[in-house]
């Protein structure tokens, strides 16, 4: 999945 | 993403819909406390804010939406279900829950990653979800012996949070500036809440015994 630099996790 | 993270969000799933089960199947909610359910549902919309605003990926937004749906599902059921509403007993659950409210409200205040709205209600949620387990387990303290879908519920949530920490080991490791820590320490401290019960579902599950927590 692309890791977003905001919050990826949930 | 990584297994730790994928197996996590799995148990996160799982403890839920062992919930839901539970309330559907036997239309009580009995032994469940309803200030921890209240508290996971500020978690979810605390957190989640940002579900229309970035979009990561299809598995992000629709987890997203399943964990707002269900607490919120969970919630309305054990308010407002004509018949599950009568099992609740809220003379035992009686943890002053707004006051955690209001500690992580006022320490996301001070520690969270930027001075943002959503980036400190982010850090409100992270800290709230450290603390939401309280009121189910002092509940879990008063009630003595437990139903096994109760003590399946808690016992899958705190799995969900001891893979996490997995997860922010393996990608502090792997990805070079990965500097997650204010989720890290508040999942320490999650997982650290759970460590007695963790304890006693063990002693339990040995002795092939029905959990017993000390009064």
């Amino acid at each position: 999945f692309p890791e977003a630099s905001s919050h990826d996790e949930l | 993403m990584n297994i730790f993270r994928f197996a996590g969000d799995m148990t996160h799933l799982i403890s839920i819909l062992v919930l839901l089960l539970k309330i559907y199947a036997t239309k009580s909610c009995s032994g469940i406390s309803l200030k921890t359910q209240e508290l996971y549902a500020i978690v979810f919309v605390a957190r989640y804010l940002d579900l229309f605003t970035d979009f990561i990926s299809v598995y992000n937004t629709v987890m997203k939406l399943v964990f707002i749906g269900c607490s919120l599902a969970i919630v309305w059921c054990m308010r407002l279900h004509r018949v599950v509403r009568r099992t609740y007993n809220k003379d035992v659950d009686t943890f002053r829950h707004y006051f955690l409210v209001l500690g992580c409200f006022l320490l996301a205040l001070f520690v969270h990653e930027k001075f943002t709205f959503q980036e400190v209600l982010w850090a409100f949620s992270i800290y709230l979800e450290a603390v939401a387990i309280l009121p189910q387990l002092v509940l879990l303290q008063r009630s003595g012996n437990v139903d096994n879908l109760t003590v399946q519920y808690v016992f899958f949530l705190g799995a969900y949070r001891a893979f996490y920490i997995l997860n922010w080991i393996y990608r502090y490791l792997t990805e070079p500036h990965f500097g997650r820590w204010i989720a890290s320490v508040a999942g320490l401290v999650q997982t650290a809440l759970y460590a007695d019960f963790f304890y006693y579902y063990f002693i339990s599950w040995k002795n092939n015994a029905k959990l017993q927590l000390p009064a």
